[in-house]
């Protein structure tokens, strides 16, 4: 199990934070993890290299003209390898139409490569939208992240979650995996604590362990085109993202 | 000029919270806003009432059928008048095909209720996607503003912002009209000042000189229905909606 689709209907909620920085600490873990940007704001993308990659080294290659995923690996140092996303992938959502085969290109092109060059772990980076995108990341995922900012906002968007997942169940006749990862839990805030209740009631053992606390680091980080632990090794975010890959790859879902 | 569309690409910025306490604090100067809540999520529609409105009372009634919106208004307490959400709001990207017909919908919906019911102050909250329902926020629009967070990433969003605003200018013949408002300003950040200094650089007077302090009173509000002057009307996040209510007051543009 080595698939992740981090996603979320919630805007601003740490996904592309959360792939940065899981992805770094499966790094440090010895892992090579894949990072995909299905963003075609593609803030993860950016901060790997704010300059905009063309659209022939991009995911949407892959979309348009189905150039395979292993040429549009880039190197992402001391990380992985990242597949950038561009501001045309816009357009896979009216390319395809509304037809079933599109919401599978991901993963075959995912099974492919795997085929040529072996597993690892691949992390999915998503917009918060329910589209043909973000369908793509869950149809090809062994398992879908929520991050779920520490607000009441998010509790709201955490239930409906939950709901866009199990309309799914049917089309693809599985339960789709899930685990909810709080982010950005202020320690001071009595609200946090409530919030932390309300979720590990209503979704048991599907919430992480792990809390990311709110953490300048982590906000600091993407100003330096940088993880977490390359910016602050010793810092809570780091610890914190290294506690969640370690609790992952325990329950053999990184 | 009083119709102002909430928008920003990124997701989490603000765009709800500032639309609820912008209302809340033109409510306390006198005026008597609309609401019109154009996320296919409605949270802003939650906050008012979570239980979900009946499809032919939401603004998805007013594209699919017609329905004029002045009997789409639901009165909120103590605010003013919401016209809620629905989930199916989803369906009206497709509904219209990609005509431009479809963009001046919610404009002429609006001009239709100003000529039957007088002017008011109009907020409207959008989704973080740009797609026909906020677009039919910003046609309608005399003023964009522009929640960006006072982080990194919401930087780039910025930029992204001003780039899809002047893309529209050829199609409305018009530059478009737009103020920047950092939110979740933390004082305690270094790397806040660092941001507020190159908004300031880069959008020089389109930046709001008002900004809204990241304060817990604002984050707890919503969990009691409620906007923050009537959760917590000393706090900082008061004053601040307020301070922002009154600047945009000053230069006519609520
Ligand atoms: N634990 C944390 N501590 C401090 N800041 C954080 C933390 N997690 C995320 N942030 C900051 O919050 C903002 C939103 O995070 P991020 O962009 O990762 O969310 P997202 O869900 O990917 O947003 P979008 O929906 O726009 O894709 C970013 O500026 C990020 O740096
Ligand atoms: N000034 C602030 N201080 C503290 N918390 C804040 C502040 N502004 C917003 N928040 C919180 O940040 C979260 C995101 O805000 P909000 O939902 O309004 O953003 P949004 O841009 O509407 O998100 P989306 O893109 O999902 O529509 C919410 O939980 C909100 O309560
Ligand atoms: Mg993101
Ligand atoms: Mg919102």
């Amino acid at each position: 199990m080595a698939r992740l689709a981090v996603f979320n209907q919630k805007g601003g909620v740490g996904k592309t934070t959360t792939v940065l920085n899981l992805a770094a600490a499966l790094r440090r873990q010895g892992r090579l993890p894949l990072l995909i940007d299905l963003d075609p704001q593609g803030h993860l993308s950016h901060i790997q290299n704010p300059a905009r990659p063309e659209v022939a080294h991009s995911l949407f290659a892959f979309y348009q003209d189905g150039i395979p995923l292993k040429q549009l690996q880039r190197e992402w140092e001391m990380l992985g390898h990242l597949i950038p996303s561009h501001p045309q992938m816009i357009k896979v959502d009216s390319i395809f139409g509304k037809g079933p085969a599109v919401l599978n290109r991901l993963r075959q092109g995912l099974d492919a490569l795997e085929a040529a060059a072996g597993a690892r772990p691949t992390l999915i980076d998503c917009c918060p939208y329910v589209g043909v995108l973000s369908l793509n990341a869950i149809f090809a995922a062994d398992l879908v992240l929520i991050p779920v900012s520490t607000d009441f906002l998010s509790l709201q968007a955490a239930e409906e979650m939950a709901r866009t997942l199990d309309l799914l169940e049917p089309v693809l006749k599985r339960r789709v995996a899930r685990r909810y990862l709080l982010t950005r839990f202020d320690r001071r805030r009595r609200m946090s604590g409530e919030i932390l209740l309300r979720m590990n009631e209503r979704f048991g053992s599907e919430v992480c362990k792990t809390v990311i606390a709110e953490n300048v680091s982590i906000a600091e980080s993407p100003a330096y085109n940088r993880d977490v632990f390359h910016h602050a090794r010793a810092s809570h975010g780091a610890q914190d993202y290294m506690a969640l890959c370690e609790e992952l790859m325990e329950q053999g879902l990184a």
